[in-house]
């Protein structure tokens, strides 16, 4: 990726991350569409033989030879039988059927994680500089188990199994299904499989916010990761005949538009469908849009086969606004005709002029690409939000990450906009989604892991947590593009991740294999499902109290049943354990709350840790008031010696 | 007729499922899981195969099964439970 290396404080800061030989041993497993191996993200000079360690192999298929693989892409497996069984056999024509990538989507996500160096990067020009993944000298092995159909649990499964067995040390998964419990879900399973391998495993929050209740892969064992903007825009300006302007965004290259105003049309006044203002395929009148800038209303189909379906009614330029649905969200496209995107409220504007004027005109302006945009980041308005549906008691997502417009390694065999008709070709696009932010993380998580292989997953991911931040530079609280107000943990999760702090936190909330089996047995899951999460004769302990409050999480959710809540105020105790993993120190808590309704104590106030490894014990006093049913509030717990900070955030819920 | 036809061609179609296997209580006349896993499969269908068979990130094996074999498979010995298969997306 490009700029995302910088937002992250990655340069500047080399001396932090060694470039030492254990570095490019890591090896980051991604599930995907696949892999485009000739792409330069994976070019793999300057990296030494492949970690002996690795047991993975480079899988021979339909256009990919297995000698293709290098030094950087150490693997590459295909997943199929799943999805054959249910779809029927694989149309070679249209898909791969082998590890290539015929998508995009898989070469974004590994070589966002793991790619090599390559300078002069761009997509026409837009997002140029040195892209990078975020651990460069990583090794990356691809398992393909996504098709055009959709990406099926019994490969997936499968995948993860070959991945455990090959000795990847992450594993990356931007994909999520429906919501379900933890020993339904496979992906869930597999995760706590590869977990107890000392596999950390990270995943994509999902794409269905601002909702409530839209996260995906929410299983504590796994990193939930949400997405937030960069400070990198790409503005394209409408610029009305009555000499309005307002601001859109657009990745176009091409032939310009005349420099002059152009007749304007809304799609709804050119179509004869109800759903006419949609652009949807075969719904717009070409006599009425010929010639014209035609603004379409988002939702219901892709926004660049609005694009498409605009350019193929003969017109010249869109205006894509958007709807309440996404508010002022701006997610550029590579449009395949003048076109820009635009937020609800200057969607508006423009559709009020465009309907009260009696000859409406419009030009659209592009300016390219621009950096150093406050505030940033902002929590994307289509990040999944908390609580957590499956267990209320884990505060989800863990954390955001950079998931809007980012520019990373592309498929050959497909155009940026990913359409059929799209016969251009790029090495590198500019795409959103927690996709994206996912395999930030992953690739953070590999550099945690290089710089200390000793720490087990849940160190990795409890020094990404509580490092990250939850405030600007100036002391204001991070946004919420979806609101224009503060963010909260349910969109943040701990904050935005902050590598540099990651790396030397001081303080973890570590957690072993016997801790989730604790989780599980505080679920009340019967013995045949802990069984099929955990692969072991394993039973809970019927004399043993097993409690969601006491699991060693990095954060906090208090949640306040309003029926049971006594007159007055109720108290709730949450103990947490810190493990030493820097040098001797002298950490004091400090506290914040919202709510006068939400009170937060912590007993001791001072830890001292003086050996490595040392652990500490605290207990966290939540005093509630009474609140109406559906209401939340919001504190923080953190842990400082002045030179190091290590934050949880804590949410409160009354249901 | 038709309904009865329709009835009849759900109740023979196959989806697919996860089994998942208690492993620690294979039969000791079992040389290896997998045996065992398709004599389980084979006890319940004689037409039915396994696409893959999991050893890491699960134990058992995925295969294509009517809802009446999957629900004898559910009560053979050693079964801990029959998932019907999920489909995911890329985010």
């Amino acid at each position: 990726t490009t700029r995302t290396p910088q937002f992250l404080g990655l340069y500047g800061n080399a001396d932090m991350f060694p470039d030492s030989a254990s570095k490019s041993d890591v090896i980051i497993g991604v599930l995907d569409t696949g892999v485009w191996p000739e792409s330069k993200s994976f070019d793999d000079t300057g990296l030494g033989p492949v970690p002996s360690n690795w047991k993975g192999a480079c899988e021979a298929g339909t256009n990919f030879s297995s000698s293709i693989c290098n030094r950087k892409l150490i693997g590459a497996r295909y997943f199929s039988r799943g999805y054959e069984a249910t779809l029927g056999p694989i149309d070679e024509s249209k898909e791969s059927k082998s590890p290539r990538d015929d998508d995009g989507h898989g070469t974004h996500t590994a070589s966002t994680a793991g790619g090599s160096i390559v300078e002069g990067a761009s997509l026409f020009g837009y997002a140029n500089g040195t892209a990078r993944g975020m651990a460069p000298r990583a090794r990356v092995a691809v398992y393909k188990v996504c098709w055009i159909g959709g990406c099926f649990s019994s490969d997936i499964l499968a995948a993860i199994d070959k991945a455990i067995e090959d000795n990847v040390n992450v594993l990356s998964m931007s994909l999520g299904g429906s919501i379900s419990d933890y020993y339904r879900d496979s992906v869930a399973i597999g995760a706590f499989a590869a977990m107890e391998k000392g596999i950390l495993v990270s995943c994509s929050a999902g794409n269905a916010g601002p909702s409530s209740f839209s996260l995906s892969n929410v299983a504590p064992w796994i990193t939930t990761v949400g997405a937030g903007t960069l400070d990198r825009d790409f503005p394209a300006f409408v610029s009305l005949g009555n000499g309005q302007n307002y601001s859109g965004v657009s990745l176009f290259k091409g032939n310009p538009l005349p420099g002059k105003l152009l007749p304007f049309v809304y799609a709804g006044n050119a179509s004869n469908a109800t759903n006419g203002n949609l652009c949807m395929t075969g719904t717009l009148i070409p006599e009425k849009v010929s010639g014209k800038i035609v603004l379409c209303d988002r939702g219901m189909s892709a926004r660049v086969l609005k694009g498409a379906v605009v350019k193929e009614a003969g017109g010249l330029g869109m205006v894509l606004a958007n709807t309440q649905a996404n508010g002022e969200e701006l997610v550029a496209d590579a449009h395949l005709l003048p076109a820009t995107a635009v937020g609800q409220k200057s969607g508006d504007a423009i559709k009020k002029y465009l309907l009260s004027d009696a000859n409406p005109t419009v030009t659209i302006l592009f300016e390219g690409t621009k950096v150093g945009i406050e505030p940033s980041p902002v929590v994307a308005a289509f990040s999944s939000r908390g609580p957590n549906s499956i267990t209320p008691e884990i505060l989800k997502p863990d954390m955001i990450a950079p998931g809007v417009n980012i520019l990373a390694g592309w498929s050959g065999s497909v155009g940026p906009t990913g359409l059929a008709v799209d016969t251009r070709r790029v090495g590198f696009n500019i795409i959103s989604g927690t996709s994206m932010s996912c395999p930030h993380v992953s690739g953070l998580a590999a550099l945690l892991k290089a710089a200390h292989p000793d720490w087990s997953p849940a160190a990795i991911k409890s020094a990404l947590m509580t490092t990250a931040y939850v405030q600007y530079k100036g002391g204001e609280k991070l946004q919420d593009v979806a609101t224009g107000k503060a963010s909260t943990p349910f969109d943040h999760g701990a904050g935005h991740v902050d590598p540099v702090s990651a790396l030397n936190p001081g303080l973890v909330y570590d957690l072993t294999i016997d801790d989730y089996l604790g989780f599980l047995c505080a679920l009340n899951y019967t013995e045949s499902e802990i069984k099929s999460v955990a692969r072991r004769n394993f039973a809970c302990d019927a004399s043993k109290k097993y409690s969601l409050t006491d699991f060693n999480y990095p954060s906090f959710a208090v949640n306040i049943d309003t029926t049971q809540l006594a007159s007055g105020s109720t108290v709730f105790k949450y103990t947490r354990t810190l493990t030493n993993v820097g040098s001797p120190g002298t950490y004091k808590v400090s506290i914040s709350s919202q709510s006068p309704a939400a009170k937060i104590s912590v007993e001791p106030a001072v830890l001292s840790f003086t050996q490595m490894y040392e652990k500490k014990t605290y207990t966290a006093t939540f005093t509630v008031s009474s609140m109406a049913a559906g209401t939340n509030s919001f504190g923080r717990i953190e842990w400082s010696d002045e030179k190091r900070a290590v934050g949880s955030p804590v949410a409160f819920s009354w249901n | 007729a038709a309904l009865e036809n329709s009835r009849t061609l759900n109740q023979n179609k196959r989806t697919t499922y996860i089994v998942h296997m208690a492993k620690f209580r294979m039969p000791a006349t079992f040389q290896h899981h997998s045996h065992w896993y398709d004599s389980s499969l084979k006890s319940v269908s004689g037409s039915a195969e396994m696409l893959y068979t999991y050893d890491n990130a699960i134990h058992g094996f995925s295969t294509r099964l009517t809802p009446e074999e999957a629900r004898l498979l559910e009560s053979q010995p050693g079964i801990l439970s029959v998932m019907p298969e999920l489909k995911y997306e890329l985010h």
